[in-house]
């Protein structure tokens, strides 16, 4: 919260845009204000109106440099923006640094998501210590289409303003805490020696040499994947990380998605009954990569770059009581098997379980 | 692991700290690091307070991971203060 709470006192307020970016179409930046004012909208009693040629409560402007409120831009990078808490005058008012790159897709500075953050310093929140809050100082993208408030941000506005009048009360996510008891995985894969855990749209990382757990988000890396991956694997031989969506699946080689990518996991061989993939794993030893779907498994050659005949078979016939599969890794030759909160670490030579942990354990919590 | 700053970047990285420092953190534009104060030195103090906002190891001192957050593109307003 900014220190002495200020608000605003009418929940109905007003919005005018003053000038525009020559570096975006006009209606791409009206359409990303509008979106940006709704983020809060939608949580809370707010209502916007836009207003032309009026004074009017929030005023949104590109500016440069010094630009006569005492905190000059600094040029490209570095501050992106600034907006002032409620109140007469300037108060409310977004300024947008107009050196910046601003864009509506992952390129340069997405204009809506810094607008939504300034919006909540209009609105009356400071910064959050939250990294996953739209409120945390520093700038990430997360896709525009994809983004939900997340549930820090909504707490505390609705603390200002008060719950939204819809019927549902919106509900918003959580940053995962690696030693949260409760975590539980999207899907899990090797990546040249590391460990990637993927969760909504972020990404734990876990060094074998390193105690810290590090968290960042999907989009650092690759900012064209989208979040809530439900299931990934390494081809060590290729050194490749496939990572699979509904019907779609993307190759990773470093930083980058191979060209062409997605493409429909039917090029793989599944039947068109399948339409999204649980977890996978692959062994490097034999080539063959294992598909959970449901409570079933697809094996793939690598080598032979198809399907293994006499699949799917059924989970339970051939890796025990492990249930329907979150997420699966091989390292160091055991198959490691999520099930919400529970782990399972199979020997596929013996064909055993041979030990059940929390799905946290690799954390050192 | 990532490569230490070289030294002859030790006065970018102290001006890069204090900038940050003097924009989001309230650090005093006129103080005067004194090597025989009592007190502790305001920059490290403030270096604290920024690292403890970031979840970072709290050390007082510039370490590789405080100049990366330091480095990213932010928003202009104090994480901590009044922004008037």
């Amino acid at each position: 919260f900014t220190k002495g709470n200020p608000k605003w006192k009418s929940n109905h307020l007003t919005y005018r845009i003053l000038n525009y970016t020559p570096k975006m179409r006009q209606a791409d930046t009206e359409e990303a204000i509008k979106k940006a004012l709704s983020v809060w909208s939608k949580v809370t009693p707010l209502t916007f109106r836009r207003v032309e040629d009026e004074e009017a409560d929030i005023v949104i402007s590109f500016a440069y440099r010094d630009h006569r409120d005492n905190s000059p831009f600094d040029g490209p990078n570095g501050q992106l923006a600034h907006a002032f808490q409620p109140g007469e005058g300037i108060g409310g008012d977004v300024h947008l640094d107009e050196e910046e790159a601003w864009t509506k897709d992952g390129r340069g500075y997405n204009l809506f998501i810094v607008v939504a953050h300034e919006l909540g310093h209009s609105l009356g929140l400071s910064h959050s210590t939250d990294p996953g809050a739209l409120m945390y100082p520093a700038y990430s993208y997360t896709d525009p289409n994809e983004f939900l408030l997340p549930q820090d941000d909504i707490d505390g506005i609705q603390a200002i303003y008060g719950k939204s009048n819809a019927a549902v009360q919106p509900t918003g996510p959580v940053t995962p805490e690696a030693c949260d008891p409760n975590l539980t995985f999207d899907a899990i894969a090797t990546l040249r020696g590391e460990i990637i855990f993927f969760k909504d749209r972020y990404m734990l990382r876990k060094h074998p040499a390193r105690t810290v757990t590090e968290r960042n988000f999907i989009s650092l890396f690759w900012s064209k994947l989208p979040s809530g991956i439900q299931a990934a694997y390494e081809n060590i031989e290729t050194d490749e990380v496939l990572v699979f969506k509904e019907d779609k699946y993307w190759v990773i080689r470093g930083y980058d998605i191979a060209p062409g990518y997605p493409k429909p996991i039917y090029h793989l061989g599944f039947p068109k009954t399948v339409k999204r993939v649980n977890a996978a794993y692959s062994d490097e030893n034999t080539g063959k990569t294992y598909f959970f779907i449901a409570d079933r498994y697809w094996r793939y050659d690598e080598n032979k770059k198809s399907m293994d005949h006499g699949y799917p078979r059924k989970i339970v016939s051939d890796f025990g009581k492990i249930g329907r599969v979150d997420a699966a890794f091989q390292k160091d030759g055991y198959v490691y098997f999520f099930h919400g909160t529970t782990q399972f670490q199979f020997d596929p030579h013996t064909k055993r379980i041979v030990r059940q942990m929390k799905s946290i354990s690799w954390f050192n919590c | 692991f990532p490569v230490a700053p070289e030294a002859e970047d030790e006065g970018k990285t102290l001006e890069l700290v204090e900038t940050y420092l003097q924009n989001f953190y309230n650090l005093q534009r006129d103080h005067q690091p004194h090597l025989r104060n009592k007190g502790e030195n305001p920059l490290a103090a403030k270096l604290k307070e920024m690292q403890a906002f970031f979840g970072l190891q709290v050390t007082g001192k510039p370490d590789l991971r405080t100049l990366e957050i330091m480095k990213k593109p932010r928003c202009g307003i104090p994480d901590i203060g009044e922004y008037v």
